[in-house]
C-alpha cells in the first residue's frame, strides 16, 4: 500500500542545506503494523509527512495503493488524506479555540455526514481512547497526554485504510499507553488498517511485526518478528 | 527547598468543576533528585505550574526556600522564575519565529548579560544538549526532539538552583535521554541544583533517587532509593 523508491528530502534554509532524507527505499503492505525508530533528528517525521500527503520529497516517488502521488496537486492530496489516511501529529496539532469534541468531528465535515452522526461517532472514538469525560474541555483545559488522544481519537474518525501516529505514546503512562497500542492493535488485525508507528521505545514497537531503523536520514534496518 | 501543605487547585468551567489536586503534602529538600510519575491526567503538570509560581493554588500554601510564594504578586513571581527557576515544558513553550539560539538567550536578557556573554552562554548550553549544529534553525525547522532539547537548554541557561522539567525525555530516542539525564544528574551532584522530573518512563525515574507518584489528584507513594 506505501512503496517509496529513493526518496530524497533536502531541506534548504538560505544558502545551507539539510539532507534530512537521502535515499529511502521501502514497501509497506496492507494490512501490516510497521514500527519505525531511530534517533532524534534522524528523519522519521521528515518520512511520515511525505507518506502523509503532507510534504513533497525532493527527489524520488512516492506511491500510495499504486498510484504516485508525488505529483498529485495540494486538493487531491487534501482529498486523500482526509478519505484514506489518519494522522498523528508528533506535535498534536490541534485547533487551540475548539473544544476535544469539536476537534475530533471536524475531518467529518468533509464527508456528508449529518451533525448527530457527527457527535456520535466523535463521542464513540473519544471514549474508546478514555477521554469520555473531557469532550467539552478545549486542549489549554487537557493534560499532555489528553491532548494527545484527542489527536489520536481526531486520526480514526474517519476510519482511515492507513494510520501514520508520530510519537502517539510519548506522553502517556504505560497503562495508558497499552491501552492505545492494543486498541491500534485490535484496528490492525480486525479491520486491516495499515499502521505505521514512529516510537523511542521498544515496549511499544514489540506491538508490531516489523521494526524500520532510521539513521541519518536512511533506513539501516529492516526486521520482521517471527511469526510465532 | 520546597514545600507544599495540603495543596488544592479546582479548575472551573462555568459550573464544572475539576479537582486536579485534591490535597498534596510534600517537601523537597535542596539538592534532591526526585521523579514525578502518574497516570495522564493524574495532576503532575498542575503540581509543577504551581511550583514553578506559574499558577496559584486554590487552597494550600507553597514556601519556596522557606517563603510563603502562594501570595506574592505575578512581578514577583516572574523575578523568581526567571532567577531561581529553570522550567522544562512539557509542550515546549518555544517561541516560533525566532531560532533556537535566540530562544535560549531570551531568559537572559533580563539578567543584565551583554550580548556576547549571552551568545557564549546559549552555544554552550546548546552544545551540552547535543544542538551545536541547529543553533539558526527556528522550532518548526527542527525535529520533535531537538525542540524538547531546545526546551531544556532555555530552562538551564540562567544557571537556576531549582530545575522542574515536565516529561523531557518524550520525544528523545534512548541514546539522547541517557544523554539529558546524565546531564541532569550531573548538575544535581557537581553543582547541587534541586531537579524534579514528571516521567512515564521507570527507566528515566531510575536516575532520580526518589520516586512521587500521582493518581487522582493525591500523592499515593513516595520512595526513596535505599542507599547504595
Ligand atoms: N485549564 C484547565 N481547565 C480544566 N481542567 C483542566 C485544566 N488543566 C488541566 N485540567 C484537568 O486537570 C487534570 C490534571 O491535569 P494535569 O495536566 O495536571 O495532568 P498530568 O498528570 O500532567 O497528565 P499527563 O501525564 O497527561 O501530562 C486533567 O484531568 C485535566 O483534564
Ligand atoms: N523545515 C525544516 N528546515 C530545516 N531543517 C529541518 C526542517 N524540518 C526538519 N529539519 C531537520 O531535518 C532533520 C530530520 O528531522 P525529523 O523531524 O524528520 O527528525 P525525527 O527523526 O522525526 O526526530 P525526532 O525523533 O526528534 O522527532 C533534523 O535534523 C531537523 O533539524
Ligand atoms: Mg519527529
Ligand atoms: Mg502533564
Amino acid at each position: 500500500v506505501i512503496r517509496v523508491e529513493d526518496l530524497y528530502k533536502t531541506y534548504r534554509m538560505g544558502d545551507i542545506e539539510v539532507p534530512a532524507l537521502r535515499g529511502i527505499n521501502l514497501k509497506i503492505d496492507r494490512g501490516e503494523f510497521v514500527a519505525v525508530m531511530g534517533s532524534s533528528g534522524s528523519g522519521k517525521s521528515t518520512f511520515m509527512n511525505i507518506v502523509g500527503c503532507l510534504d513533497r520529497p525532493s527527489r524520488g516517488k512516492y506511491f500510495l495503493e499504486g498510484e504516485e502521488v508525488g505529483s498529485l496537486s495540494r486538493d487531491q492530496w487534501a482529498h486523500i488524506r482526509n478519505k484514506r489516511i489518519g494522522f498523528v501529529f508528533q506535535g498534536f496539532n490541534l485547533l487551540s479555540r475548539t473544544t476535544a469534541l469539536e476537534n475530533v468531528e471536524l475531518p467529518m465535515m468533509y464527508n456528508g455526514f449529518a451533525g448527530k452522526q457527527r457527535h456520535n461517532r466523535a463521542v464513540e472514538v473519544l471514549s474508546l481512547v478514555g477521554l469520555g469525560e473531557r469532550l467539552d474541555h478545549a486542549p489549554n483545559q487537557l493534560s499532555g497526554g489528553q491532548q494527545q488522544r484527542v489527536a489520536i481519537a481526531r486520526a480514526l474518525v474517519n476510519g482511515p485504510s492507513l494510520v501514520l501516529a508520530d510519537e502517539p505514546t510519548g506522553n502517556l503512562d504505560s497503562a495508558t499507553s497499552a491501552d492505545i497500542m492494543t486498541l491500534f492493535q485490535r484496528l490492525n488485525s480486525a479491520q486491516g488498517i495499515t499502521m505505521v508507528v514512529v516510537t523511542h521505545e521498544s515496549d511499544i514497537a514489540n506491538y508490531a511485526q516489523r521494526r524500520v531503523m532510521f539513521r541519518d536520514g536512511v533506513i539501516v534496518s529492516d526486521e520482521r518478528k517471527d511469526a510465532s
